[in-house]
């Protein structure tokens, strides 16, 4: 089964 | 005082078309440079990127960097009261709470202002580090278009993988399954037709459907889409907007637990 990441996880904030 | 004029109103309808499906709420960003907005979806899996340059607009005036939160879905319902040959001005105070919308007819004899309320909206900015893609595919936007519409009356994701023989795009569902195989085709005689493919190493990835359609609302923006991915990134796929800009959106992949 896939599961659905997420941007947040590849993109860092700022 | 910012002020921007675009003689092409239609242009921004269709920029914010291909954005509500995804976003409810989102900052515009205008600086002397241009606007951009980045926003995510809800869930966190996609995000887009817009951006217009200001030598793309017929006037651009903007002293002071202003976000502005808006709330996309007003926006649209906005700018479906300007004509498509409008010319759409938006203006805003340094220190004032609202936008204001102008739309004058092309013969300017109407002349239409809509005032609308900003929102505070906090929103995380997201660094998008440059990369190197092991594949990036160009082809007609309503191809791909056609193809994501195509595959989600089987299936709620598509693996997409790109060798030398071409772009597959696989989907599996309760009835059935299907794979649509695009090959690199440059005998065209128009080049908005043609399906061109640089591929440095294979690259295979899963991906829900749903999104990829809300991003082909973008498709009325360009006659061509690209589609870059790497097997560690999300994978972008890119309009741009002729003289100004591009939107882009970035797409998540589902991946083996």
């Amino acid at each position: 089964v896939r599961q659905q990441s997420q941007i947040t996880s590849f993109f860092s904030l700022g | 005082m910012l002020e921007l004029r675009l003689l092409q109103g239609g242009l921004l309808k269709k920029v914010l078309e291909a954005m509500r499906e995804l976003v409810t709420d989102a900052n515009f960003d205008c600086s002397r440079s241009g606007c951009s907005l980045q926003a995510m979806d809800s869930s966190h899996v996609a995000l887009v990127a817009l951006l217009l340059r200001s030598d793309g607009f017929d006037h651009f005036r903007c002293d002071r960097n202003r976000s502005m939160g808006m709330n996309l879905n007003h926006v649209a319902k906005l700018l479906r009261c300007a004509g498509n040959d409008d010319i759409v001005t938006l203006k805003a105070d340094d220190d004032g709470d609202t936008v204001t919308f102008m739309f004058e007819s092309p013969k300017q004899d109407k002349i239409a202002d809509f005032e609308m309320k900003l929102m505070d909206i906090q929103s995380e900015h997201l660094g998008i580090p440059e990369a190197e893609y092991q594949a990036i595919v160009k082809m007609p936007s309503q191809e791909f278009a056609r193809i994501c519409r195509d595959l989600s009356t089987i299936g709620d994701t598509v693996v997409i993988s790109v060798t030398k023989e071409g772009v597959k795009f696989s989907t599996k569902g309760d009835i059935g399954s299907a794979n649509i195989v695009c090959r690199q085709n440059t005998t065209v005689d128009k080049p908005e037709e043609s399906t061109v493919i640089e591929m440095k190493d294979p690259v295979s990835l899963t991906f829900a459907l749903r999104y990829l359609i809300s991003f082909t609302k973008a498709t009325p923006l360009s006659n061509t889409v690209t589609v870059s991915m790497s097997s560690d990134l999300p994978m972008v796929v890119e309009y741009k907007i002729a003289d100004m800009g591009y939107i882009r959106y970035y797409l998540a992949p589902k991946i083996d637990e």
